[in-house]
């Protein structure tokens, strides 16, 4: 889930 | 989603809308670097590539459509459009490619935030793909930054251009900050040292963009 928000973003 | 991340998505769009502007409206692409934009197609092609395996959210899926569509079109219309292509100036355009992108494939696939090389998973191939389109949106830019310092006179658009592309990288960085104070374990050391030398290597455009602003001058890199 960690690497998740790692990738939210463009 | 925080304003600083918003106005730099916003900024970062722009930059392309101009760009597009420019080349779909006058029918020209003066002064703008061909492996720079080509670059920035290999960025999004490897930063994009779980487009649709990840799905965040409606807004995130559209912007990732827009930077691929638009980045391999102005590709296109640089290399293929008849009018386009006559205008692009391949002596002045001499950066090669290669030497960003093999050192950031390399370094990906040493400084990752997996480091473990012995899972080479799917999405262990997917996070040095991340990654390394990280390191590479940092130094995309040289080639454009080395054929504004060739061509003499810089065109408001290109200028344009260019200045949306340093700020929405900068917008970023108070975003990084926001995130750190307001999320907790929101720590991303990779992202976050790639976007500031991304910056940095505006610094001295920003300088004189912001010096032909101020005098209402043309805008001109020293050689």
């Amino acid at each position: 889930e960690k690497e998740k928000d790692a990738h939210d973003e463009l | 989603m925080n304003i600083f991340r918003l106005a730099g998505d916003m900024t970062h769009l722009l930059s392309v809308l101009v760009l597009l502007l420019k080349i779909h409206t006058i029918k020209s692409c003066a002064g703008i670097s061909l492996k720079t934009q080509e670059l920035y197609a290999v960025v999004f092609a490897t930063r994009y590539l779980d487009i649709f395996t990840s799905y965040i959210s409606p807004y995130n899926t559209m912007m990732k459509l827009i930077f691929l569509g638009s980045s391999f079109s102005i590709v296109w219309y640089m290399r293929y459009h008849k009018i386009v292509r006559r205008s692009y100036d391949k002596d002045q355009d001499t950066f090669r490619p290669y030497i960003l992108m093999l050192p950031c494939l390399i370094l990906a696939l040493l400084i990752n935030e997996k480091f473990t090389f012995k899972e080479i998973s799917t999405s262990f191939f997917l996070f040095v793909m991340w990654t390394f389109s990280l390191y590479l949106e940092a130094v995309a830019i040289l080639p454009q930054l080395v054929m504004l310092q060739r061509t003499r006179n810089i065109d408001n658009l290109t200028g344009q251009y260019v200045f949306l592309l340093g700020a929405y990288r900068a917008l970023y960085i108070l975003n990084w900050i926001y995130r750190y104070f307001t999320e907790e374990h929101f720590v991303h050391w990779i992202t976050w040292i790639s976007g500031l030398v991304q910056t940095l290597l505006y610094a001295d455009f920003f300088y004189y963009y912001f010096q032909s602003w101020k005098n209402n001058v043309k805008l001109q890199l020293p050689a």
